[in-house]
């Protein structure tokens, strides 16, 4: 199991320490803020009030001995971008940063850090796929290749996704579906598709938007 | 296309926003800082400084005429909650609102709100598997499917998807394949895996937590 750093404890610092816990793994987690401090004692491993733009705290916690380190500090861009120098200088090599914004993210990778995210972002993107009511979820694996939820088409009622060559004539596969109560099975070649089914397909970007628009 | 409206433009709400206008819908955007609303202006179809807890703000925007309305106000609460209570009030049916915390989310669906998405939460969950080592990629579909990435055990190298029954023998289904360099091709039952690709691999919960185990 992972031994892992989470400083900052916003909602994003904290939905991490949390799912690693739940996940059976260690968590250090370190906030400046006392309130936030207390109120996680009892769910992570431990819990610090420190501020980690000061070398001496880093040093104290022994951070180098964890496998990976988080920086989920959001607001305070000055401090996120002084922990995760002050992380690297003391030899952590895989650490993980939230960043606000484009500079922020550039600046946390110039300094070395592997891997920067944009959660705000990337939620952002996701959500405004649902609110054009183009899909029922969408999410980007990579560049060109996406997973969307979407309802199924009137012309596939009654007919098996063998029967609809789905691949062959749309390009695009269909990786589970579901009866619409949230329930999802694999997909295999005999699944019948019923009135009111929700797909999950994947495949290239240009071909799962074209499913979607199908009827 | 949709016409939507986009209340509070944060990290969050500017990534709806922009993402909408990217696929050719229109953006009203509104916020109460006005450095915000000037930045926005030049990217969405119009962008209003306002404070959309007054009801006569509301009506002026004539919010009915909308086929949606996100509400991305975060850090003050009273505001999001007075907001998705007008919008309701004044005919708005298709809502979807950011939330804090569990307690602000059950308030948000007690008015009346469809939507109620939680990003910072969401990512932190996705991003805890990534850093804890178990997968390179973790996308929940419902409460027990999921969509992982996962580089192939050494065991499959030289084999095809069809010779390894991934299936039957592992109870997921392998969606596609990329040689690590970020490009995705659909998986074919005669795609051959070398050491070293990521998979996509989707399924349910345990299995696919199984299958990501494997050496
Ligand atoms: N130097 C620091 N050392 C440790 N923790 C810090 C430091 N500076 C800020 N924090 C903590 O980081 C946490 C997250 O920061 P902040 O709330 O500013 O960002 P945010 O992006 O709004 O967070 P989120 O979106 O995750 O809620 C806060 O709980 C804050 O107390
Ligand atoms: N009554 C209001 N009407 C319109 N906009 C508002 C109102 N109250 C706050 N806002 C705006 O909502 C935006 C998002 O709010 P805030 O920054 O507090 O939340 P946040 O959760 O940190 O956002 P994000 O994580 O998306 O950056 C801000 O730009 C703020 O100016």
């Amino acid at each position: 199991h992972a031994n892992v750093l989470v400083i900052g404890l916003g909602r994003f610092g904290k939905a991490i320490a949390r799912e690693l816990m739940k996940n059976g793994h260690e968590v250090l987690g370190v906030d400046t803020d006392e309130q936030i401090v207390q109120q996680m004692s009892a769910e992570l491993t431990q819990c610090v009030k420190a501020d980690t733009t000061q070398d001496a705290v880093l040093k104290e916690l022994s951070v180098k001995d964890f496998d990976s380190a988080v920086v989920a500090i959001g607001a305070d861009v000055e401090a996120s971008i002084l922990t995760a120098s002050l992380l690297l200088q003391n030899g952590v090599e895989n650490i993980w940063a939230k960043s606000n914004s484009e500079p922020h993210g550039r600046i946390l990778r110039q300094l070395g850090v592997k891997h920067v995210v944009f959660p705000e972002k990337d939620m952002g993107n996701r959500v405004a796929h649902m609110v054009s009511g183009e899909s029922l979820d969408y999410v980007p694996i990579d560049e060109d290749f996406v997973m969307v939820k979407a309802e199924s088409p009137d012309s596939f009622n009654g007919k098996s996704l063998a029967d609809l060559k789905i691949r062959s004539n749309h390009g695009v596969t269909v990786v589970a579906t579901s009866k619409g109560d949230g329930q999802y099975q694999p997909a295999f070649p005999e699944t019948i598709i019923q009135k009111g089914d929700v797909l999950v397909v994947a495949g290239q970007t240009q071909q799962v938007d074209k499913f979607c628009a199908i009827g």
